[in-house]
């Protein structure tokens, strides 16, 4: 298993990789990535041998193939199917955002209790009865969910995801979710980066 | 200055801190704040040190007092007036959000370049044009920034927030921004945090 600071390094690269080849730039050396990506060029070189890609150091490396092989290593083979439980405010927010956006991950079905919501399509998805997510994540193939419900309904939520199947969970409530160890979660807390940033920007908490 | 990760704990202590107020504690034992916070308690304990807060330890933390002194350290007295650049999709959901949800970090104006949003009322926060940012900062206060504006857009959009006075950016683009040090910046990466997910959901990245 890769290391979670190694896979957050190579989306930083991939996403670099995907603008140079819009640009046209055919071949990039280490120590250019590195710079772009932050990291020192050792680090670039570390982990391009820990996902065993061997660039040729003189000539630096194609900048398509790398991206392919990075993508290889990322990307499930043939896309990840995910269901966003909660379709409210920001819920809707992501539909908009990420409907076509991505060619391997899609959010492909949401779910939500609000009658006035349940059978919309928003943005291409078709929202279902919270009750249908066992049998739709069946019928697409949903491995990852994604949760935008109120802090109170979120556990819920989110054991609903892990009884239907699902190996991964995005959570944007502000509560920690209590689930089996072999799912994995990323906590998106908003509040807290606000409140961060409200706290740093104070004047006696200068620089 | 108090180190970041700090500022992050004392974060969570007041969260979890609120919780116990509403639901009627009175005391906490800091082993019992440090297992709700995913601590061990020597580390709340020297939180706690560092921010110059004593309770005593043999009869506990008084909830009340000590979430009024962590909120002293953490809030600017008289609040924080926030502008929000980029009233699309997500700024919209974060409007409504905000609205009124915390006593002491308010989002005063939005800011746009589309006419068919400029002027609209927006969960209560007005939004104005973009070109105004400067004399609204000034009127209101503003002391941080939030940005959720396209990516191409994002420096720009960082930098007129810097221009009127802003010490705090919570950029939600992905894209790095270039900014003077002295202007402290959060990064919300929805995108990366959703490929992480689907990516250690993958079968074969297993546990
Ligand atoms: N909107 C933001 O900018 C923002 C900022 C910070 C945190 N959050 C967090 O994100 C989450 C969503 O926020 P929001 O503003 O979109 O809220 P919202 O109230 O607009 O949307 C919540 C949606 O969840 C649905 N829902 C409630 N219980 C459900 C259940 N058991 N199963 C399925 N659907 C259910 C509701 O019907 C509603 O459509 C909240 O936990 C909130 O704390 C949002
Ligand atoms: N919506 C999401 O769920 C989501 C997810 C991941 C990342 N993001 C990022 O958040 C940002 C906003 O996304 P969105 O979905 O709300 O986009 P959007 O297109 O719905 O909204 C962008 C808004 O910014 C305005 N704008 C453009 N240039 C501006 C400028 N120079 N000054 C002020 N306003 C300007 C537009 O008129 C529009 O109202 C983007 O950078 C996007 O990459 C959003």
């Amino acid at each position: 298993k890769i290391p979670d600071r190694t896979i957050e390094r190579l989306i930083t690269y991939r996403r670099l990789l995907q603008k140079q080849a819009v640009e046209g730039v055919i071949s990039i050396y280490s120590h250019d990535l590195a710079t772009l990506a932050h990291v020192k060029p050792v680090q670039v070189r570390r982990d391009l041998m820990e996902i065993g890609f061997s660039g040729s150091p003189s000539k630096g490396y194609g900048v398509q193939g790398l991206l392919d092989y990075i993508s290889g290593i990322l990307d499930m083979p043939g896309g990840t199917k995910a269901a966003l439980v909660g379709a409210g405010n920001l819920g809707r927010a992501l539909l908009s955002y990420f409907n076509g956006r991505s060619s391997t991950i899609n959010v492909v079905a949401a779910f939500d209790v609000d009658t006035n919501i349940i059978g919309r399509v928003i943005a291409g998805c078709r929202c279902y009865d919270i009750q249908e997510l066992g049998a739709r994540a069946k019928e697409f193939g949903i491995t990852i969910g994604i949760v935008t419900v109120p802090a109170t309904q979120a556990q819920s939520a989110a054991d609903a995801l892990v009884e239907a199947g699902v190996t991964g969970i995005l959570n944007f409530a502000p509560v920690p979710l209590r689930i089996r160890p072999d799912v994995y979660i990323v906590q998106v807390d908003i509040t807290r980066a606000l409140e961060k940033v409200a706290h740093f920007a104070k004047p006696q908490s200068a620089k």
